[in-house]
């Protein structure tokens, strides 16, 4: 089996969400509310961490290291 | 590896061996408690350099579609997997998506996400994603900065806010945010298996040069001149995937093959490969 190196082929996902609560969708914050705490857990199942983020009035952009 | 976090929408990208399709589940949890259901879900990857590196449920495209029919929640009942060939031997596009029945038709008949990965890349090119020996004892940050400078890779979309980090000992990861569009690049440099990708997403109407499709390709890849690159296009359009070729063309890359598939939720789905002209 040839060495493994690091593999660059990503895999990608993409998830859409819907919500009918009118507070929840008026705050137009919706996931942007999930607390560091929670995605941290998420990149855990990922095993990935945050190395620097940024952000704007639409959404919030993080790069990751594994 | 990039994070995109809109408010209702989560794009996660990650290279080397991670277990991706394990956050589905905490996610679709952390919604919930936000009031929010998930209504569909895009599944994409090239072909692995190293397929026997990956951890379950990764090892193969049959796993991951199991692990993903089994994990979607049983409402998103519109599901399609597929593997789309090319002409270049082991470099395949794998998609799945599900959605439900509200979520069939892309609600953003405009916008596009375009997915390059560029391989082979030029010697002189990837050598400017390596720190120098002993690290240059400079933060990631930093080093990130620099190399963001010194490729060009800022004026693929200069008006861009731009977020990047150097890896030791070499390797790069950017992402650039303007208004609600992101672009990534992922960079893995090592001889003999070097690999760069770049992701933009945009509108069918954009027409300025910066945003424009073409022009932000054409940069994007000139920065890593790779041997062999393939391009995947989703739109609900068709209007995006011609405008691939008009772009790479003149810079020396050949069309070798065009696969493309309709798939519910996302639309058209035209997987492209390219390799250099030869001298």
């Amino acid at each position: 089996m040839a060495m493994s190196g690091f593999e660059g082929f990503e895999k990608r996902l993409e998830l859409h969400f819907f919500g009918d609560d009118p507070a929840m969708m008026g705050s137009n914050l919706g996931l942007r509310l999930l607390d560091f705490e929670s995605l941290e857990q998420v990149l855990n199942a990922v095993q990935c961490t945050v190395v620097s983020a940024v952000a704007n009035q639409y959404f919030d952009a993080y790069v990751l290291s594994e | 590896s990039s994070l995109f976090v809109y408010p209702t929408k989560i794009i996660i990208k990650t290279c080397g061996t991670t277990q991706l399709l394990k956050s589905i589940r905490p996610l679709i949890h952390h919604a919930c408690n936000l009031g929010l259901s998930l209504c569909s879900c895009r599944y994409t990857r090239g072909s692995f350099i190293f397929p026997k590196a990956q951890p379950s449920p990764h090892t193969s495209f049959k796993e991951e579609v199991l692990y993903l029919e089994d994990t979607v929640p049983d409402n998103l009942c519109y599901r399609k997997a597929s593997v789309m060939p090319s002409k270049i031997t082991n470099h395949s596009w794998h998609v799945f998506t599900a959605c439900d029945e509200s979520h069939i038709i892309p609600s953003d008949h405009d916008i596009y996400t375009v997915e390059v990965c560029m391989t082979d890349l030029d010697r002189a090119s990837a050598r400017k994603f390596f720190l120098p020996p002993g690290g240059g004892n400079k933060s990631g940050d930093v080093a990130g900065k620099e190399m963001t400078k010194i490729t060009g890779i800022g004026e693929i979309n200069p008006r861009a806010m731009i977020c990047d980090f150097a890896f030791d000992p070499c390797g790069y990861s950017m992402n650039g945010i303007h208004n609600d569009r992101y672009s990534t690049i992922h960079v893995t440099p090592e001889d003999g298996f070097s690999y760069a990708s770049f992701e933009c997403v945009g509108s069918i109407f954009d027409d300025d040069d910066i945003e424009h499709l073409v022009g932000t390709l054409r940069r994007a890849v000139q920065v890593f001149r790779p041997a062999s690159l393939s391009v995947s296009t989703t739109c609900a359009s068709h209007e995006v995937w011609p405008r691939v070729a008009h772009a790479l063309e003149p810079i020396g890359l050949k069309c070798r093959s065009c696969a493309a598939d309709e798939f519910p939720s996302a639309g058209s789905i035209v997987f492209q490969t390219f390799t250099a002209r030869r001298k």
